[in-house]
Order: C-alpha cells, then sequence, then structure tokens
C-alpha cells in the first residue's frame, strides 16, 4: 500500500 | 468517485456559492474574514498547481480546481475593491504567521517526495487544516453571526469532514491510503466541531 503518487482528490 | 467523496465537492461548491451570493446580495463582507480567504488562495494554488501537467487526466477535478481557484481570487477581489469599506481588519487579527510557519515545516519534514510540486501540494494540505481559524476566531470576538456566514462556514468544514469517510471507503476498497490528507483532514474535523456542534443545536 502505496501513498498515492498520482493526486486524484481534490 | 463514491458518494462522500461527491457529496464533499459538492457541499465546498456550495459554501462558494453561499459566500459570493452574501456578498453580491448584501454588498458587504462584513463578517468575512479576509485573512481566512487569503489563506484559502494560497492552499488553492499551491495545491493545484498540478493543473499545468495533470490536465488532460480528469475533467472534473480538473474544472473544480479551476473554480476554487478562480472563485477565491474573485473573492478576494470583491473584498479588496467593491466592498472593501465594509472591511474591518481590526477584528480580523488572527497571527496568521504561525499558521503558514507550521504548514511550511511541517510540508518539509514529511512530504511524500522531496520535490517543489510535493512539498507545496503537503504545505496545502496543512495550511487548509488551519485556514478557517481566523475566520473562527473573528466570529468568536463579534459574537453573533450572520446566518448565512454561518452557512458558509458549515458547507466548508462538512467538505472535509465528508472526505474521512470517502478515505474509509477507499482503504477497504482499492487499499487507498493518503496520511498526511487524512491526518490534516481529521485536524480540520476536529477544529471545526465545536462549531458544528453549534450549528447541529441550533438548526
Amino acid at each position: 500500500v502505496v501513498a498515492t503518487p498520482f493526486k486524484d482528490e481534490l | 468517485m463514491n458518494i462522500f467523496r461527491i457529496t464533499g465537492d459538492l457541499s465546498h461548491l456550495i459554501s462558494i456559492f453561499i459566500l459570493l451570493h452574501k456578498m453580491r446580495t448584501s454588498k458587504s463582507c462584513i463578517g468575512i474574514s479576509f485573512k481566512s480567504q487569503v489563506l484559502y488562495l494560497i492552499v488553492y494554488v499551491t495545491r493545484y498547481l498540478d493543473l499545468l501537467w495533470t490536465f488532460q487526466h480528469s475533467a472534473y477535478n480538473s474544472l473544480m480546481k479551476i473554480i476554487f481557484i478562480a472563485s477565491s481570487a474573485y473573492t478576494i477581489h470583491l473584498m479588496l475593491n467593491d466592498f472593501k469599506p465594509t472591511h474591518d481588519p481590526n477584528i480580523d487579527t488572527f497571527k496568521v504567521e504561525y499558521l503558514i510557519g507550521g504548514s511550511a515545516i511541517l510540508a518539509l519534514l514529511f512530504p511524500y517526495k522531496w520535490t517543489t510540486a510535493e512539498v507545496l501540494w503537503s504545505f496545502s494540505i496543512w495550511l487548509e487544516s488551519v485556514a478557517i481559524l481566523p475566520q473562527l476566531f473573528m466570529l468568536q470576538r463579534t459574537g453573533e453571526a450572520e446566518t448565512i456566514t454561518t452557512h458558509y462556514i458549515f458547507a466548508l468544514g462538512a467538505y472535509r469532514a465528508l472526505y474521512i469517510p470517502n478515505w474509509l471507503y477507499r482503504y477497504f476498497t482499492e487499499s487507498f491510503t493518503d496520511p498526511i490528507s487524512t491526518i490534516a483532514g481529521i485536524i480540520q474535523t476536529i477544529l471545526y466541531s465545536d462549531f458544528f456542534y453549534i450549528y447541529y443545536t441550533k438548526y
């Protein structure tokens, strides 16, 4: 489980 | 995109609409903290810098980012120009230097990566969690707030509070984790909790 590299939230 | 995320984003949009509507109909910015509004503009600009290179990934995200930056800038424009006479800096006295400094330190110490964009993104997340403090401080000093200002703060707080069940849902369905956002989001919701409590008992 890795922190999202791509920010898909606002 | 789950129900908590979309409801949270809609709540954020509604808060912006309430704020602009209030200013335009009352032709004043009484009760609105200019300092909080400036902090939010800093938050959106530093967080949504990625518009420059992720614009094509999600039309929804990109549109919302543009709306958040533009409406925030427009709010500040109104406060500095059209409604400047109604702004009283003497009751908007929260020391924002500590909020900016503290957020910068946390961003530099614990970013996901030590790149400019990641550090600025982390900074924006921490700063957003405390950006409402000048507004809440002002509310406390002036006592009774206008109903519309109260609804604005509620809608803005509900946005990040709704992201918490969204992160839980995403953790169980897609193993998504974002510790920086989650910790900051919880802190933000705690800061609003006293206000939420008063709001619920009043309305």
